[in-house]
């Protein structure tokens, strides 16, 4: 017999079944602090304009991917070189490989332009790999795909430098990037607190991935077999001929 | 068909027809990720709707169930020969994916694609 369970009994102990896939992305009950800022706008954008309200993928979606992973920076060490020059190390922690996954797309977001009080700073970022190929959007052939990113902010796609130097390496595997500033006006070099602009989230790394072949095949083959049982007609229900 | 041609099969009884309105069949249902517990982590949608799947399936199961020849034998051998052997259950037949956004424990924000998350239609197994 069916019989739906009662919903307060969950509430009261949210313990997830180990088999459910979705529980794999589970956190502990003790809860990071949820993120904000524009990491959080950009996938609620990315979510919306992907799926409906209740959760629906959208046949006219244009994510091309069926999974999106934002990833923040871990670490960040300041440096303040001579002159109307500041960096910024970040660090991306990139976890194992999932076998069920294939990585089709690695794009950065960043701040360009930070605006302090007096102070206004111009600003991109670079792969600490050397000869990494990168790409910005958009592109200056003018793509015909509107740009999903706010005016603050530019998006330089990756990818190559992610799927060449980094992503079959075993262990552990951290994208280093320069984040580098200039101050665009005024002979007075300012001494940045990196500690407070942490807090600004000045750039995050997107990680778009799609089905492998053989999950795509095993898929395919599920919802062929269900078609198979739909078209055939069981004897027993077959029309009096 | 059968039934009022051959006399030794039993033709449905009123009954029966009577418990056609419940009969195995899809039925909406809507919970919050907070009453799952779940809201610390998943960010949206809000509101899930994975329906289920309720009914008697006895008696002269409809075409549309999607039933394999194995559980109407099974059926018929619960009703006719045997009541040992099980009657089947009302279970989900096809399902639909859902797309999730959700926080995973080192902070990073995932949007992914679930399958089988709702179900869209039921089968008598």
């Amino acid at each position: 017999k069916v019989e739906w369970p009662s919903t307060t009994l969950l509430a009261e102990n949210p313990t997830l079944p180990s088999s459910l896939d979705l529980a794999k992305e589970a956190p502990g009950k003790e809860m990071k602090q949820w993120p904000q800022g524009y990491p959080l706008r950009y996938m609620l954008k990315l979510y919306q304009r992907s799926a409906d309200p209740h959760g629906h993928p959208r046949e006219n979606r244009t994510i091309g991917a069926k999974m999106v992973r934002l990833i923040k920076p871990s670490a960040s060490a300041m440096r303040l070189l001579r002159g109307p020059w500041h960096i910024q190390t970040l660090d991306f922690p990139l976890a194992s490989n999932e076998v069920a996954y294939q990585l089709i797309r690695a794009t950065v977001v960043y701040r360009h332009q930070l605006h302090l009080v007096h102070y206004h700073l111009s600003c991109h970022v670079e792969p600490w790999v050397p000869k990494c190929r990168t790409k910005h959007f958009p592109s200056k052939s003018g793509s015909a795909k509107p740009s999903s990113v706010s005016k603050a902010w530019r998006e330089m796609n990756i990818t190559h430098c992610i799927q060449q130097k980094l992503w079959n390496r075993k262990g552990r595997r951290v994208l280093r990037l320069r984040f580098m500033c200039q101050q665009q006006k005024g002979n007075e070099t300012l001494e940045l607190r990196w500690h407070g602009m942490t807090s600004l989230d000045v750039a995050f790394l997107l990680l778009y991935f799609n089905d492998t072949d053989e999950s795509a095949q095993a898929k395919l083959l599920a919802r062929g077999q269900e078609e198979l049982t739909d078209r055939e007609s069981p004897f027993l229900m077959r029309s009096v001929r | 068909q059968t039934c009022s041609i051959a006399s030794d099969v039993p033709c449905p009884s009123q009954e029966q027809d009577r418990s056609v309105n419940n009969q195995c069949s899809l039925h909406p249902y809507k919970v919050s990720f907070h009453q799952l517990g779940w809201d610390h982590w998943i960010i949206a949608p809000r509101l899930y709707t994975p329906n289920y799947c309720k009914g008697i399936c006895t008696g002269v199961l409809p075409y549309g169930l999607n039933s394999p020849n194995h559980a109407i034998i099974q059926s018929l051998v619960n009703e006719l020969v045997n009541r040992s052997v099980p009657q089947l259950s009302c279970v989900p037949y096809k399902f639909l994916p859902m797309s999730i956004l959700l926080i995973e424990a080192n902070g990073s924000i995932l949007y992914k694609e679930y399958e089988g998350m709702i179900a869209q239609s039921c089968t008598c197994r």
